[in-house]
C-alpha cells in the first residue's frame, strides 16, 4: 500500500515529533539551526514530502508525510494558503496530463494527498481566524482531520470543553471537514460503531514524544514531568493510538477513495470545464 | 503605592488566568461569549484596564492591569503593535499637557505604564517574527519584561533549553528588555546576588490557575492532570512566586523610577523637539 498525509500547523506544536512518533523513527530532522541569526530570515512557508516504509501488522505500507515548516509563522500569513493549495493542485494537474497521455510512462509516481492533519493551537478558546480559513480554504481539495497539538496542556475537563468548542466553530462555518462518514440506513453494525467512535474524537488529542521512559520496569514513550509522566500510548492520555490505526489502517483505503473518486474528480470537472 | 503592569501575548497563553493568579481574584473576566457566531468577528487588539486593591505583607498596592486581548489571532497582525504604541504614548502625552498647565488639575491620575509582561509562545524553538517586533517596538517606551506563558508544558530540559536559546534572540536582535540592572561597582552585594539571580530566570516562566486543589491534606493552587499535579506557588515547578515578589515587591520602586526619569523623559524629549 502507499499512503501520503500532509502536516500542517503553527510552528512548536509538535508536529515533527508526532511524525516521527507516529513512523517511529527520525523521519523529519528536527531543526537543524536554531542560531539566532539564521533563525528569523523568514522564508515563509516550505514543503517537504519524506518518505518511510513502514510494517503494519505484517502489511507493508509506503508512507509519504509531506510537511510544512514555516506556517504561521510571519506576522503576515496570506501567502500560507496559496502556497499549500498549489502544492496539491500540482499534483492533481499531474494525474490529469498523465491520464491523457496516449503512451502512460510506468515510472509514474501518483503524489496526490490522502489526508491532511490540521494542528489547531491548544489556546482554550475558539478557532482563530487562520484556523477557520485554512480548513475552509483546502477542504475542498484534500481530506482534512482536525487534531490538537501539545493536548496535555489541557487537564480532562478543559480538552472536553476545548473539543466541544472545535466542532461548535467547524459546524457553524459549514467546514466539511473528514468526519468518518458513515449511511446509518446501509452500513452494518460495526462500521456505524467503529466510525461514530471516531467521529467524536474529533479533533484528536494529540502528544508526542522521542524519549522512552522506564515505569514500573517497562519502557514507554512519554513525556517527563516534575509532576508525572504522560504516555503517548495511553488512550487514558490521548487519542494517538487511536488516530494511528485509523489513518494506517481502518480508513486507510476509505481516504483514498474519497481522494480519487471525489476530490480529484471535482478538481478535474472544474478544471477541464473553465 | 500605585503600580500598572500591562500583559501582552497571542490568546489562549493563560494571560487571563495570570493576571487572577497575581492578584487571587477574578480581576480580569473569562472570556465572556465563546459562541461561534461571536468569537469570528475579528474585532482586532482592545486595551482593557482593570483596577484591584492589593496588600503586600501589610503594604497597600492599588494595581492597575492593562489586558490586550486579540493580541496576534489575526492573519494580518501589523496594526496591532501600533494600537499599544500609541495608548502608551497617550499616558505619556497626558503628562506632559499636565506638566504645562499653569494650574494643576487635583483629580489628575498618572496612568503611564510602568511594565509589560510579554508572553512568549511556548514552541521549543527561537522566537517568532512578531515576538521580536513587538519587543523592539515597545522597549523603548515600557520596561518590557519577557516571559513563557504555559510554561507546564516543557519538561524540565526543553524550559531549560528554551530559555537559553530565547535570550540569545533577544541579545542577538539587541532588544533593550528590562533585565534587573545592577552596576557590579556601585551596588551593594545583595543587590548585586538578587538583580543577577532574577536576570538568570529571564524569561520568567509562569504557570497560572484558578482552581484550589488539596495535596496531603493541605489546599495548594494547581492544575490537575491524570499523571500529576503543577502547584503554581511551587519554585519547583515554575516562576511565578518569585516573578510577583520581584513585580510588587522589591522591584516595583526601580521600574517606576526606569519609567518616569528615563522612557518618559526620552519621549518628552523627542517629542518637544520635533
Ligand atoms: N508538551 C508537549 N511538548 C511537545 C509535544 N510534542 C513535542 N513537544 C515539544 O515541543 C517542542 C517543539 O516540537 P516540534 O515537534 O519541533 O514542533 P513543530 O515546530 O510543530 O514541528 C519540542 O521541544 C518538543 O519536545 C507534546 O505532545 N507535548
Ligand atoms: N497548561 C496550562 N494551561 C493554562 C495555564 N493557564 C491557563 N491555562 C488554560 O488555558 C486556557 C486559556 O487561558 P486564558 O488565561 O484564558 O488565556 P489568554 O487567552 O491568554 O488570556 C484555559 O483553558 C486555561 O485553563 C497554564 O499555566 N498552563
Amino acid at each position: 500500500f502507499q499512503f501520503t498525509l500532509m502536516v500542517v500547523g503553527a510552528s512548536g506544536l509538535g508536529r515533527t515529533t508526532f511524525v516521527n512518533t507516529l513512523c517511529d523513527a527520525d523521519v523529519v530532522p528536527k531543526r537543524e539551526s536554531d542560531e539566532p541569526e539564521m533563525a528569523h530570515i523568514e522564508e515563509g512557508i516550505k514543503i517537504k514530502p519524506y518518505t518511510v516504509e513502514l510494517d503494519e501488522d505484517g502489511v507493508k505500507i509506503s508512507l509519504t508525510v509531506v510537511d510544512t515548516p514555516g506556517f504561521g509563522d510571519m506576522i503576515d500569513n496570506e501567502h500560507c494558503f496559496q502556497e499549500i493549495l498549489g502544492y496539491l493542485e500540482r499534483q492533481y494537474d499531474d494525474i490529469l496530463s498523465e491520464e491523457s497521455r496516449i503512451k502512460r510512462n510506468p515510472r509514474f509516481r501518483d503524489n496526490r494527498v490522502h489526508a491532511l492533519l490540521y494542528f489547531i493551537t491548544p489556546t482554550g478558546h475558539s478557532l482563530r481566524e487562520i484556523d477557520i480559513e485554512l480548513m475552509r480554504r483546502l477542504s475542498p481539495r484534500i481530506n482534512v482531520i482536525p487534531v490538537i497539538g501539545k493536548a496535555d496542556t489541557f487537564t480532562p475537563v478543559e480538552l472536553a470543553e476545548f473539543k466541544k468548542r472545535v466542532m461548535e466553530d467547524i459546524e457553524h462555518h459549514n467546514i466539511p471537514i473528514y468526519n468518518f462518514p458513515y449511511d446509518p440506513e446501509e452500513d452494518d453494525e460495526e462500521t456505524i460503531e467503529e466510525n461514530s467512535e471516531l467521529r467524536s474524537l474529533l479533533p484528536f488529542a494529540l502528544i508526542g514524544c522521542e524519549e522512552e521512559i522506564i515505569v514500573n520496569g517497562r519502557k514507554v514513550r512519554g513525556r517527563q514531568y516534575p509532576w508525572g509522566i504522560v504516555e503517548v500510548d495511553n488512550t487514558q492520555h490521548c487519542d494517538f493510538a487511536k488516530l494511528r490505526f485509523a489513518l494506517l489502517s481502518s480508513h486507510l483505503q476509505d481516504l483514498k477513495e474519497i481522494t480519487h473518486d471525489y476530490l480529484y474528480e471535482n478538481y478535474r470537472t472544474e478544471k477541464l470545464s473553465r
